[in-house]
């Protein structure tokens, strides 16, 4: 909470929305807004009434740069929105930053205001920050499914340490609301939630395989992709991190990248012209620029001209000089022309007859200064494919100075 | 020492400007003694590290500039909201 731990001395509180963003619909701004006060409604006794003029409790406006207050907004990215703890004036104002793209889509091409009005709105209560990293008031923006979107129990005791659990009724609604905008939900529809006496249940953490050492000389990859000039060597959820500036390797999970993608990749590759990344896992694909991920995504691999047959591709690697992608499946492999988008004809073909001394399956390949890695088990092999020549067999873990 | 690189200072007046906004960091302007800002500073990144999870070093090493630069909510991480 805030110092002092302010909190609205009253149950039954107003909100009025004061403008919108030219980036949604105007249903879908109330909506997300309505549903993001019906969170926290659920597990307090709280009530959330909309004003459509004078002065409410919660005013919301989306605003850019210098906007009246003294914390002006940044642009596009950074700060996304912020909030007042409970008090008068501008106390519980609500201001969303108009640079960004805000949507009402789980997508990564903008920002969900449901998310960020829900994450706000906790702040308008009287919520601080949290650093349970999967908890709603967490100050970073994640990306995730909003459909049956949950509180954390860190939000719950937070909001609940200020306001209580939600009042028992007899199963009426305590308050009739205007059937176009219902300002609380009926008992039956609140989510049953644990009330806080009850012990969580213990639930045994699901055995995620603790992460190889950097130097074991069993160590082998999932997938390998350059990315901005660094190198990421992926391995179930866990990623290694090379970079050309810093000699230490860095060690990252999937996750801590790109939330919303599962991990155990196939194959990833790297188009730097067009800043791109793609990542496979059985039969489908995601594009990243970065940290974000494009709309419209999973795609199956039958986009890009592979046969049904093919389920899931081994590895894949992008040649920067003839703009070729070469797709490793078993012991074939397939070329895929980036300019024109296509798989090239006469394909697929035997991965040994093009490639030298590579006679088994790849299970990663990476680009690097022209020259060709592929990666089998606990092994690698440099290749110069334009002389066709086997230039030498390392581990495939040289890339970590062992 | 090694020269200071132009994306180093970036980063750090990056950094600078994302502690004074989020753990309350406040540069003296008049300090006679350089380095009592610099571990003011130092004691700040510990700080955001520590909330987040992160190796607590100090240091702005790239995990930490990298958790600055994520999108966020605007208001501070700690209480002395003012």
């Amino acid at each position: 909470t805030f110092p002092q731990s302010p909190r609205w001395k009253k149950e039954d509180v107003t909100y009025r929305i004061l403008n919108y963003t030219p980036d949604m619909l105007q249903a879908d701004v109330e909506e997300a807004i309505a549903k993001a006060f019906q969170l926290w409604s659920s597990v307090t006794p709280l009530t959330f009434t909309r004003l459509y003029n004078g002065q409410a409790d919660i005013m919301i406006s989306f605003a850019a740069g210098f906007h009246g207050d003294f914390y002006s907004f940044d642009g596009p990215g950074g700060t996304l929105a912020h909030a007042y703890p409970p008090s008068t004036g501008i106390g519980g104002d609500a201001h969303f930053d108009e640079d960004e793209n805000w949507t009402k889509f789980t997508t990564y091409n903008g920002f969900n205001l449901f998310l960020v009005a829900a994450h706000e709105l906790g702040h308008s209560l009287g919520l601080g920050h949290s650093n349970v990293f999967n908890a709603l008031m967490y100050p970073i923006y994640m990306a995730r499914d909003t459909r049956d979107f949950r509180l954390s129990q860190d939000d719950i005791d937070g909001i609940q340490a200020l306001y209580g659990p939600p009042r028992e009724s007899s199963g009426l609604p305590t308050k009739s609301s205007p059937p176009q905008e219902p300002t609380e939900m009926t008992p039956a529809e609140a989510p049953t939630e644990m009330s806080p006496r009850e012990e969580p249940t213990e639930t045994t953490p699901t055995k995620t395989p603790i992460r190889p050492q950097d130097c074991d000389p069993h160590l082998s990859f999932d997938a390998i992709t350059t990315l901005r000039g660094e190198t990421l060597f992926f391995k179930g959820s866990y990623v290694w991190r090379k970079s050309p500036y810093f000699s230490d390797i860095e060690h990252d999970t999937i996750s801590s990248f790109w939330p919303s993608l599962t991990a155990g990749f196939d194959a990833a590759y790297e188009v730097d012209k067009k800043d791109r990344v793609l990542f496979f896992k059985d039969d489908q694909y995601w594009a990243v620029s970065g940290y974000s991920i494009e709309s419209g995504f999973p795609k199956p691999i039958q986009n890009l001209g592979f046969p049904t047959s093919v389920r899931k591709i081994d590895a894949a690697v992008h040649d920067q000089n003839t703009k070729k992608t070469y797709f490793f499946v078993g012991n074939k492999y397939w070329s895929f022309n980036e300019n024109t988008q296509s798989m090239e004809r006469g394909y697929p073909r035997k991965i040994a007859s093009d490639f030298q001394g590579i006679g088994h399956t790849v299970d990663a390949a990476l680009q690097k200064n022209g020259l060709f890695y592929f990666f089998h088990g606990s092994n690698q092999y440099e290749v110069d494919i334009k002389n066709r020549k086997l230039i030498r067999t390392m581990k495939s873990n040289s890339w970590f100075n062992c | 020492f090694p020269v200071v690189t132009e994306k180093e200072k970036e980063d750090k007046q990056f950094a600078k400007k994302y502690l004074e906004k989020f753990y309350d960091f406040k540069e003296e302007k008049n300090s006679l003694f350089k380095s009592k800002n610099l571990n003011h500073m130092d004691d700040k990144i510990r700080e955001m590290q520590s909330f987040f999870g992160l190796e607590v070093t100090g240091e702005l090493d790239r995990k930490t500039l990298d958790m600055m630069k994520k999108p966020r909510c605007g208001i501070p991480d700690i209480r002395s909201y003012s």
